[in-house]
């Protein structure tokens, strides 16, 4: 598989994750 | 394999937990309010031959002065799509649907949904504002929404509709940082010499 769609989806993932805890927080 | 990218030197040695905490540190350590970090990797297409800027990895802070009720820009249909989007996205990554009011369906703010569909972009050589910066080695500095209005440059247009008013990109090696605000920054070297000196992979 590409390094790129990975790249994505770890991003995706972290970005989800740590958009949970700006909401939660808030 | 000498077919291979040079951005793939950077996957191998540089995994993506390292590109995330120099994006991370990049940021949070910084004098300024930047909305988020982005590493364009640099890679070669495999049909054209032809360098290729592609999604490497995106550290997103939001805006630090955001008051907690802002009314968006996005209409409420744009909303409901973004939620939509949103929640799909967490379901394929979690493996299950989210469940009823859970964090994914807060609102989705302009500048994480401009974040979001940058992970679907790439820049031929030369093209964008992330192209510009590699084809010529220099850094692209966008400062007011008046500039990035102004820009030819599609990303540029974009992203000011999205509430930014600065938008940075500066070379590194095998690829490109970009730095977005929705607050108005005045260029300054401190900021393109931490670039170089994190994202320095040959060091």
């Amino acid at each position: 598989q590409s390094a790129v769609p990975q790249a994505r989806k770890a991003s995706l993932a972290r970005f989800l994750e740590k958009r949970k805890e700006r909401v939660m927080s808030s | 394999p000498t077919s291979s990218s040079a951005s793939t030197s950077i996957v191998n040695d540089f995994n993506q937990d390292t590109l995330q905490q120099r994006l991370q540190g990049l940021i949070d350590t910084a004098r300024e309010s930047w909305t988020y970090a982005i590493f364009w990797q640099s890679s070669i297409d495999d049909y054209s031959g032809h360098s290729v800027l592609g999604w490497g990895d995106g550290y997103y802070k939001g805006e630090v002065n955001k008051p907690k009720t802002t009314q968006s820009a996005a209409s409420l249909a744009e909303q409901q799509y973004r939620k939509r989007v949103l929640r799909e996205l967490n379901s394929m990554i979690s493996g299950t649907p989210a469940p009823e009011n859970d964090a994914v369906d807060e609102e989705v703010t302009d500048t994480e949904w401009f974040f979001l569909i940058s992970m679907t972009q790439s820049f031929a050589n030369g093209n964008g504002l992330p192209g510009q910066a590699a084809f010529n080695n220099q850094p692209v500095w966008l400062a007011g929404s008046d500039r990035l209005l102004a820009s030819h440059c599609e990303r540029a247009r974009q992203g000011q509709g999205f509430g930014l008013q600065t938008i940075v990109c500066i070379p590194s090696a095998d690829g490109v940082i970009e730095l977005g605000s929705t607050e108005l920054i005045l260029q300054n070297s401190d900021v393109m010499k931490k670039v170089r000196v994190s994202f320095d992979f040959n060091n």
